[in-house]
Formats: C-alpha cells, sequence, structure tokens
C-alpha cells in the first residue's frame, strides 16, 4: 500500500464530488472499509478492528465528516484520534518504590527481545542514579546467562546468576542478594517461552508468587501479525502484567500489534525499543504510533 | 444459511476470519472468499463444508513439492547462509539442520557468524557441542565475511560435505546491514564460487504482514532461495507466507516446531494448510 490513507479517502470522495453530488452516510461507510483494510494490513487484529470500526463508525457519519470540504482529512482525524485516544492512557512511566528494591519481572515469547530491553531498562535506571541488578533467570536457553553477563558488564551493572536451581529460586534468592548488596532495583530477566505451554507459564507463575515484583512487562515483537491478542491475553489472564514493551519498532513493521495488546490487555505501553544498542529505548508516544500504524 | 447459489454473509464471515486470523492479510483473505463464492455459484463446491478443502487446494498448487527440496551442491561442500530479521530462531535452526544432516551421515561445519551480538558465538557454540559437529568461529572482534571465509577453507581442505553458516540478526530496512550480508555472499563464492548453494530466509511463525516485506528485501539482497518458518508450535498459522506470494516466489523448506534440536520438519504443505484452513 504506496498510497498513505489519506491519499486513498481522498481519491475516493474526490470521484463523488466530480459526479457533482454530496458526500452521504452511505458514502462515508464505503470510506470506513478502506480504513478497516488500512488497520488489518498494519496487522491490528481483526476483533480488535472491528471494536474500533464500530467506534469510530458512529463519529464519522457525524456532520464534520459530511460537510467538511476535505472529508477525508476529517476521517483520518477521527480514526488517529480515536488510536491515541485507546493507546494512551494508564500508568506509563515505571513505578518505583521508595522502600526496599524495586522488583521488575520480564516475560513474553520466545526472541521478542527481553534480555536486550531488560539490559536497556538497567541501562536507563542507571542513569536516573538507581542501583539495578541484573538476575539472568533464563537457564533455558543456550548462552542465556552469559548473554545478559556481557551486557551487564557493557554497563557496569551487575548481574546475579546461580546454577543448579530452578529459575524461580535464582529470582529469590536474587532478590536476598539485592537487599543485601544495596541494589535497589531487580531486572528480572526470564526464558521465552509460549503462552500455551502450561509448565512455563506455572513457572512465571511461581516466579510472581514468591518474588511478588512491583512491575511485571510483557515484552512484544512490533512485527507480530493476528497471534498478538492470543498470546498477550493469556500472559495477562494468568499474571497481573503492568505494563508492555514493544521491540524492533527501528524495522518497517505498521506495528498494529500496540493496538491489539492495549485493547485486549487494557496495559500500558511504557516503552518501545528502537535498536540493538542498549541506550536505543524510548517512552512510548500513542501519537506517533498512531500515524505509523495508519500507514 | 445458504442463500440461492450464494453463500451467507455469516459464512463469508467466518471465513474471513478464519483467513485473516492465520495472518493471511485482509486482500488474499478477500480474494479466497470471492473465490469460495465462484466456486459455489459455479457448483465446484455444493455446501459450506467443502469450502475449506476447495481454498486449500487452490493455495496447495502454490507449492509444488519438488519446490521444498533442499538445494545441495554438485560437489562438497554444500553451503547454506542463514539470515533473517532479529530473534526469529537462526541460530536454533542452523542447530537444528547440523542435527538432522548429520543424522544422515553428512560431516556438518558450523560457523559463527554473527560476531556482533552479546554471546551469539557461544550461544552456536553449546549447540555444535549438543549435536556433536565441529564449529569455526572468529578472533574477538572478527568480520562476519572473515569467519566465512575461514569456514569455506577448513570446509574445503577438510573434505565436509555441508556447512552452515549462521549470521547476526538484522532489519532488512538497515541498508548497510543489508549491504554486509551481501559482502558475505560476495567473499563465499571467492573460496566456493557456486555457493552459497541455499540462502534461507528464517521467518518467525508469528510474523505479520511485515513478513512480506522481509521476503522481498531480503530475497533482492540476499538471494533467498528458501524459507524457513519457525514457532509454528505455538498458535500463529505462519499464514503470511501465503500472503507474499503475490510480492515474491520463495518456497518453504523448513519448519521449526519447538526448542529442540529434533524440532525442525521439511516443508509438508498439506499440513501447514490444514492447520491454516481448518
Ligand atoms: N533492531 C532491534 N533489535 C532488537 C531490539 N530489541 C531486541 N533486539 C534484537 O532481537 C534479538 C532477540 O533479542 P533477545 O533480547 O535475545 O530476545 P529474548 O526475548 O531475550 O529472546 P529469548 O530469551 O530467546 O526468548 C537480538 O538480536 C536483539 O539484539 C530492538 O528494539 N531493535
Ligand atoms: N517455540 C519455539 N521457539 C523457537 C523456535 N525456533 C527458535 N525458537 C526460540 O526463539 C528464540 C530465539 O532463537 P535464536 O535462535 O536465538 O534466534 P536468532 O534468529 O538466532 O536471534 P538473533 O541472532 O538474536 O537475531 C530462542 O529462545 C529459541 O529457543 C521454534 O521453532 N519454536
Ligand atoms: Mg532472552
Ligand atoms: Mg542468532
Amino acid at each position: 500500500m504506496f498510497e498513505t490513507l489519506t491519499e486513498s479517502l481522498g481519491s475516493f470522495f474526490s470521484k463523488i464530488g466530480a459526479k457533482g453530488r454530496k458526500i452521504t452516510e452511505t458514502d462515508v461507510k464505503e470510506g470506513l472499509r478502506t480504513v478497516r483494510m488500512a488497520l488489518l494490513e498494519a496487522d491490528v487484529a481483526l476483533p480488535v478492528v472491528k471494536t474500533f470500526m464500530d467506534k469510530v463508525g458512529e463519529k464519522a457519519v457525524g456532520q464534520a465528516v459530511l460537510e467538511s470540504v476535505q472529508p477525508q482529512e476529517q476521517l483520518v482525524k477521527i480514526v488517529h484520534d480515536e488510536l491515541i485516544d485507546l493507546m494512551g492512557g494508564g500508568e506509563a512511566q515505571l513505578v518505583l518504590q521508595n522502600q526496599g528494591p524495586t522488583i521488575i519481572m520480564m516475560c513474553g515469547l520466545q526472541g521478542s527481545g527481553k534480555t536486550t530491553t531488560t539490559a536497556k531498562l538497567a541501562n536507563r535506571l542507571k542513569a536516573k542514579g538507581r542501583k539495578p541488578l541484573l538476575v539472568a533467570a533464563d537457564l533455558q536457553r543456550p548462552a542465556a546467562v552469559a548473554q545478559l553477563k556481557v551486557l551487564g558488564e557493557d554497563l557496569d551493572v551487575p548481574v546475579f546468576s546461580e546454577s543448579g536451581v530452578s529459575p524461580p529460586d535464582v529470582c529469590v534468592h536474587a532478590v536476598a542478594h539485592a537487599k543485601q548488596t544495596g541494589r535497589d532495583i531487580v531486572l528480572l530477566d526470564t526464558a521465552g517461552r509460549l503462552h500455551i505451554d502450561d509448565d512455563l507459564m506455572k513457572e512465571l507463575e511461581t516466579v510472581q508468587q514468591r518474588t511478588q515484583p512491583h512491575e511485571i512487562l510483557l515484552v512484544v515483537d512490533a512485527m507480530v501479525g493476528q497471534d498478538a491478542v492470543q498470546s498477550a491475553k493469556e500472559f495477562d489472564a494468568r499474571l497481573p502484567i503492568s505494563g508492555v514493551i514493544l521491540t524492533k519498532l527501528d524495522g518497517d513493521a505498521r506495528g498494529g500489534a500496540a493496538l491489539s495488546v492495549k485493547h485486549v490487555t487494557g496495559k500500558p505501553i511504557k516503552f518501545v525499543g528502537v535498536g540493538e544498542k542498549l541506550d536505543r529505548l524510548e517512552e512510548f508516544h500513542p501519537e506517533r504510533m498512531a500515524t505509523r500504524i495508519l500507514g | 444459511l445458504l442463500v440461492g447459489r450464494k453463500l451467507g454473509e455469516a459464512e463469508c464471515d467466518e471465513l474471513r476470519a478464519t483467513l485473516i486470523g492465520a495472518d493471511l492479510g485482509p486482500r488474499l483473505a478477500e480474494d479466497l472468499v470471492d473465490k469460495a463464492q465462484g466456486a459455489f455459484k459455479d457448483r465446484a463446491i455444493e455446501s459450506a463444508d467443502q469450502i475449506a478443502q476447495f481454498l486449500k487446494a487452490e493455495v496447495k498448487k502454490q507449492f509444488p513439492p519438488q519446490d521444498s527440496a533442499p538445494r545441495f551442491a554438485d560437489e562438497a561442500p554444500t553451503v547454506i547462509l542463514i539470515v533473517g530479521v532479529n530473534g526469529s530462531g537462526k541460530t536454533t535452526t542452523t542447530a537444528k539442520l547440523a542435527h538432522f544432516y548429520k543424522q544422515q551421515g553428512q560431516k556438518v561445519l558450523l560457523a559463527a557468524a554473527d560476531t556482533f551480538r552479546a554471546a551469539a558465538v557461544e550461544q552456536l557454540t553449546l549447540w555444535s557441542e549438543r549435536v556433536g559437529v565441529e564449529i569455526v568461529k572468529g578472533q574477538q572482534g572478527a568480520k562476519p565475511d572473515s569467519v566465512a571465509y575461514t569456514a569455506c577453507e577448513k570446509a574445503l581442505a577438510q573434505k565436509f560435505d555441508l556447512l552452515l553458516i549462521d549470521t547476526a540478526g538484522r532489519l532488512h530496512n538497515k541498508k548497510n546491514l543489508m549491504d554486509e550480508l551481501e559482502k558475505i555472499t560476495r567473499v563465499i563464492k571467492k573460496k566456493v564460487p557456486s555457493g552459497p548453494h541455499e540462502v534461507l530466509l528464517v521467518l518467525d511463525g508469528t510474523t505479520g504482514q511485515n513478513a512480506v516485506r522481509q521476503a522481498e528485501v531480503f530475497t533482492g539482497g540476499a538471494g533467498v532461495t528458501g524459507l524457513v518458518i519457525t514457532k509454528l508450535d505455538g498458535t500463529a498459522k505462519g499464514g503470511a507466507v501465503l500472503a507474499m506470494r503475490s510480492e515474491v516466489e520463495v518456497p518453504v523448506k523448513w519448519i521449526g516446531l519447538g526448542e529442540q534440536m529434533t524440532d525442525l520438519k521439511p516443508f509438508d504443505a498439506d499440513s501447514f494448510l490444514d492447520a491454516i484452513f481448518g
């Protein structure tokens, strides 16, 4: 789709104008089909698109569009504003404790960017004068612990690891270690897992029960398609997810998963990953995401 | 239900939801719904429950079995280059392929050409030990193309049947990284002029429509000869592979179904399409 949404709607409405008649509600409904296509092309999940289009549909057949000289701009503005409204809101900052270490648990599907993002958060928190402790609780993936240790060395942030025990044990011991060594943020990097893997999802529940994290962040790859709804729903059902981090936004995926995940979990997108280097973490801006999704 | 010789709206909506939900994308989903309508009108199908079989047969034509066959060199070593975006499963797939071919009695060599990411070389080294194959890795700070070159030298000198080169994840919109891949290919050709014999694009099965873009750019820039679709042991259906057919013709060669070295299967169009169309 090389034409922007505004362009394609513009040519649609101008064809009607060229026929010399006024824009009607039916015309607007037809224009909305173009919007629906754009959202699906952008990987927003179908059930989310349906709900979203119902909301937009009501506003779109209002006077603003029908009476406008440039109906396509009015329509796109309504859609854009609705996207911003849906994706924004909620506590977009990390909730850091004043007493005792703040425990942040990272979770998500395989390869979504958890380990890299955990290190990015440590980098960010260290720059703010905090004393983070990185915890290598992925005992599954070959060299996962080594990966976090290398990143910790690059940042001059300590990494806690322990062999011969279960991931929940590593996490519990790490929190104790943080208290003993005066580290005030504990970042738990966990192994990637499928939301349908009951044993591994139970393992996450155990980590949560035994360490009571203040933040549980779901790390989602920005290029994920319709499956975003399935996985986000399941993680959110089994854990008190407090926020989402969308990664690899330096790619060219439209990122409709952002809307899907926000819609099904109701949890705020707190950060976005925009590169492989450890300083490539930014705050989430709903208006930028809305523009990107609409292509 | 079935109104005259026309599929009802409920049937069409359900079909559309299934296809979009599988990541076929809205355009292809619409085309297929139209096809089903057409077949119904022409009496090629008689009832709604024949739609799945009909569409499956239609789409299956795009996946002739001979296309999925792996490519080998006329004389050893066969060089396979593993490429794809970050986190798609390249390193794990490299290990799976090493295991697969070792089981078939081939002498397999691995090359750890991801010299960039933290512990990437360690990760593939651990896999080489588990699978029981040799590995070539560079010095600290080595360039990926020099690792590939050294690996080709060893493969030739020590008569390996197969060389698998794992590369760093890279987003296709990063020109310098795509240029690096072209450089690796050129360097391979210096030692093995007919190589790489296979360039496998590893695609995460949960990817949406961006997979189309990935396939286009990697095919244009790195001469991709086949796809590996990973993580299909999850709930994603990998339907973006069908969406990309309109833009680029790359055969699917392998499916990744888990995190162990045995979790790799040669692509089978029937089971892949069964999962999508139901
Ligand atoms: N370009 C880009 N690459 C990223 C970003 N975040 C992570 N990556 C890369 O994505 C790949 C996977 O990252 P990891 O941090 O290993 O992912 P993970 O979720 O920990 O993976 P598992 O532990 O195996 O589930 C690596 O190559 C990272 O460098 C990002 O924002 N942009
Ligand atoms: N469930 C499942 N997980 C997989 C599959 N293939 C790979 N993985 C997991 O996905 C994650 C990333 O795999 P890697 O092999 O490190 O991916 P990569 O493409 O080499 O990553 P980078 O080199 O960082 O770009 C790991 O946790 C793997 O175990 C698969 O078929 N199914
Ligand atoms: Mg990890
Ligand atoms: Mg790798």
